[in-house]
Formats: C-alpha cells, sequence, structure tokens
C-alpha cells in the first residue's frame, strides 16, 4: 500500500507553522493552508530559506524539513 | 552580523550578572564556571566587563525554566527552542533564560551549557542572529567542538561594532598586572590594601565602582561585590602620570577629571579627550593655585568641591561659575579638620580620607557619622 504520506503531511505542516510563527512572525490568517506562492506562509518560507541559505522555493523540500528539526535558540531569526 | 532594531547597548563597560537558579544538570560550580567562560569570550574582545552578583538585581539575570515562564515566550519542551536572551535594557533586558527540559552538559555530548550561554550573551549585549553558518550568534545549534575557537571573525566585527575593541595592549598588561588582591603578591613594591596605614592619593566614584589611586595603581571596587581589582592606573590611560593628587567623576557627563600638579585631565572611560592635560587655572583658579589636593562632584547641586589645605572652593556647573573666594572646611563640613588626601560621595554620604584615617560625613545631618579605617571598603 502507498505510505500513509497524508498524516506525515500534515504534521510536516503543523511544524513549520510553528517554526515561521516562533522565528519569522507568521501569522497564520485562518486560511487553510493551501502551497499559493503569493501567500503569507510561502512568503515567510521563502524568508527563511533566504536566512539559512537554501534554496529558495517557497517548499517544504527535505532540506528545509531537517533544518526545522534542529535544535536552535529561541529568539527569533527576523525583527519582531 | 546584525543587531537589534535601534541598536540596543549598554551604555556602561561594567555589567553585573547574577545566576538566579541552578539546573539539576549539573554541580553549580560548573554552571558559575560555564556563564563565567561565557561572558569572557565576550569580554576577551571588547572593553566590557562582568561582575557577578549574588543578590538583588543584575543587569544580566540568568536562569533555568521549562515552558511558560512570565516572559511571554515559553519553551518548548525537549529540543526545538533551547534558550533565549533580551535585547540590553531595564528589567528583562538583558535577561538570559535557559530551557531546563534540555539536558545541559560540559561536555560536547547533550546541550553543552558554555556554548549556549556564549550565544545568548552575545543577545544580552546587543547582537541578533547572524546568516553566517560558521558565526556563533548563527541560530542552530551545532555540536560543540571544543578545540574550535568560538568566536568567528562575523561575531568579532559585530561586538565591536558594538562597544569598540578591548585596549588589547593594555589588556595584555591588565592580565599581566591584573591582580586580585595585592595581600596575595609578594612583590614588596606593590601596596597592601589590608595594611592599617594605608593611605590614598585619590577616590572617585566611576561607572558604578569606586577607584581608589595610590602611586600608579588603583583598586577597584563594586559596591556589591566583595572583590576588588587591583591594576596599572597606565593600563587605562597610558598617559596619565602615577601619583595623581585628585579625581572626581560627573556621571551625567560620563566623564572623570584627573588632577596632578597645576595640570588636569579628563577621561570618557579609557579614553582621554582630547586636548588635556590643561592648566589648573583654566578651571577659574587664581594662578598662584599650583595644585589642589583633593575633589568630588555633587550631583544633585550640580556643584564641584576643590580641596586645598584646610580650605575649599566650590564650581557651580550651571552658573559656570567658582566661588570668587574659599572657605574653611571645617565651616561647612564640621568635624573634618585640615588637609585631606582624598574624598568621594557614595549615595548620601561623603567620605573624606585623611592619612590613615576615613571620616563618613552624613551631607543631611552636616555632620561626621562614623570613623573607618582607611581600607574599609576592601575585602580584609
Amino acid at each position: 500500500f502507498p505510505a500513509n504520506t497524508r498524516q506525515t503531511e500534515e504534521e510536516d505542516m503543523q511544524l513549520i507553522q510553528k517554526y515561521l510563527e516562533n522565528y519569522y512572525g507568521f501569522k497564520k490568517d485562518g486560511e487553510s493552508f493551501v502551497w499559493k506562492s503569493n501567500n503569507a506562509m510561502t512568503q515567510k518560507l521563502k524568508e527563511m530559506q533566504e536566512f539559512f541559505g537554501l534554496e529558495v522555493t517557497g517548499k517544504l523540500d527535505s532540506g528545509t524539513l531537517d533544518l526545522v528539526q534542529k535544535h536552535r535558540c529561541g529568539f527569533p531569526d527576523v525583527a519582531g | 552580523f546584525s543587531t537589534f532594531a535601534g541598536e540596543p547597548k549598554w551604555t556602561k563597560q561594567v555589567l553585573t550578572y547574577r545566576i538566579v537558579n541552578y539546573t539539576p544538570d549539573l554541580r553549580p560550580a560548573d554552571v558559575n564556571a560555564a556563564i563565567k567562560k561565557a561572558l569572557s569570550v565576550w569580554s576577551n574582545v571588547t572593553p566590557l566587563r562582568f561582575i557577578k552578583k549574588d543578590r538583588g538585581d543584575a543587569d544580566i539575570m540568568i536562569s533555568f525554566a521549562a515552558r511558560g515562564h512570565n516572559d511571554f515566550t515559553p519553551f518548548d519542551g525537549p529540543g526545538g527552542s533551547l534558550a533565549h536572551a533580551f535585547a540590553p535594557g531595564k528589567d528583562l533586558g538583558g535577561d538570559a533564560h535557559f530551557d531546563e527540559d534540555e539536558t545541559w552538559t560540559k561536555s560536547p555530548e547533550g546541550t553543552n551549557l558554555f556554548y549556549v550561554a556564549a550565544h545568548e550573551f552575545g543577545h544580552s549585549l546587543g547582537l541578533f542572529h547572524s546568516k553566517d553558518p560558521n558565526a556563533l550568534m548563527y541560530p542552530v545549534y551545532r555540536k560543540f567542538d571544543p578545540s574550535v575557537l568560538l568566536l568567528h571573525q562575523d561575531d568579532i566585527t559585530g561586538i565591536q561594532y558594538l562597544y569598540g575593541s578591548s585596549p588589547s595592549t593594555n589588556n595584555d598588561q591588565r592580565e599581566s598586572t591584573e591582580i586580585k588582591d595585592p595581600t596575595e603578591s609578594k612583590d614588596p613594591a606593590l601596596p597592601n590594601s589590608c595594611s592599617s596605614s594605608l593611605t590614598f592619593d585619590a577616590v572617585t566614584t566611576f561607572r558604578g565602582e569606586i577607584m581608589f589611586f595610590k602611586d600608579k595603581h588603583i583598586w577597584r571596587k563594586h559596591p556589591a561585590v566583595r572583590t576588588t581589582d587591583f591594576e596599572l592606573i597606565s593600563s587605562f590611560w597610558p598617559q596619565l602620570p602615577p601619583g595623581v593628587d585628585a579625581a572626581y567623576e560627573i556621571p551625567q557627563k560620563d566623564e572623570m577629571v584627573i588632577f596632578k600638579g597645576n595640570e588636569f585631565w579628563i577621561v570618557r572611560g579609557d579614553a582621554i579627550l582630547p586636548g588635556y592635560p590643561q592648566k589648573l587655572y583654566t578651571l577659574g583658579f587664581s594662578k598662584d593655585v599650583t595644585k589642589i589636593d583633593a575633589a568630588f562632584h555633587n550631583g544633585i547641586e550640580e556643584k564641584t568641591y576643590y580641596f586645598i589645605a584646610d580650605k575649599f572652593w566650590s564650581y557651580d556647573e550651571r552658573s559656570r561659575s567658582m566661588d570668587r573666594k574659599s572657605s574653611l572646611i571645617r565651616d561647612t563640613f564640621p568635624g573634618i579638620n585640615g588637609k585631606i588626601d582624598a574624598v568621594f560621595q557614595h549615595e548620601n554620604f561623603l567620605y573624606f580620607f585623611m592619612g590613615r584615617k576615613q571620616f563618613e560625613f552624613d551631607s543631611d545631618k552636616k555632620r561626621v557619622t562614623r570613623f573607618l579605617k582607611t581600607n574599609f571598603w576592601f575585602p580584609c
């Protein structure tokens, strides 16, 4: 059977959203999240990828996911 | 590197820190050592100096806590966010919080406290996160390698942008001449801070500390700290001659004025302001005044008092005028009779030094309240 990717995608989504809220000042605006190039979350994801020198795709690729799991300082990366 | 918006930084060079509580993961002595070493990472490359306090308030309050801990930024359990710190400022400003849900270690395994603390104190001093993956101020924790220099050039450039560099040569001198307590030194040429016959050339406050001048040395004492630092005057101000006559601080201007013979210098931090020394008469003294014995500045009256033999003059900073004639010391400061060596103001008291004696004078009650030894302020 194909792996039940639905569950992990959901978890990854929550993980990245929490990360962007904590360190990039992302404010969830209520809309259910859909990958659109211009929406707030994608913009914040690009900001994060740019800060860490990752490929700025705006997508939750493996490099980004890997970085989001790492231990870090609790202070934001962008001025609040 | 980057700084916080508005570039908040400490305006003083001597900062206090206090470890409010301890993690059970390490012995308290190991926590003390890790914190002290993490602060020295920054004091080694700037003029900043850190003094540990064991009680009361301090500029940098250090604590361990889990989850919510009254600063609107709760921790997130094991992993994830390890610690955070706040930009320079009052109250929460400068404070550093460590997540108790981590396993704090003093080895490369687990979460190394020294390494994380050094990063957090970068924030406490005004640095934001760096994009340079080799910099200490990079936000992601990397396995601690004790063989690698902790500060990257990016960190040094950032912190020196805010505070300037350490007076490196003096710092070396300071290292070589900084003796915690001269009573331990075997060199007879060094004055003994606990001798009952100790006298001083001059005494003044200085950025929250008290400075005791003697020949070519100074003792530095923070009122809230037991120990004193003993240093060469030249390790701060190489151009200043030894054996000064008097010194006083104008905190509002962050200036200290130092006198020797008929000349005086004005310093700010470890820099002598340009155009000094100048002659005494430029302050308004008659030309026959060739030296002064002692001086202090009263910040409330905005007046500076200059003592010569058994008399004194006062200079009014507001009207920018010197007394036309002198007054007898004992008339204004009853109980202080004769020539004084040094004087300084601490809280609401004046401390007059005359030979081996020190008189505490209450400025409100206008009388001497205590007779003290000259080494009263030292841990003898």
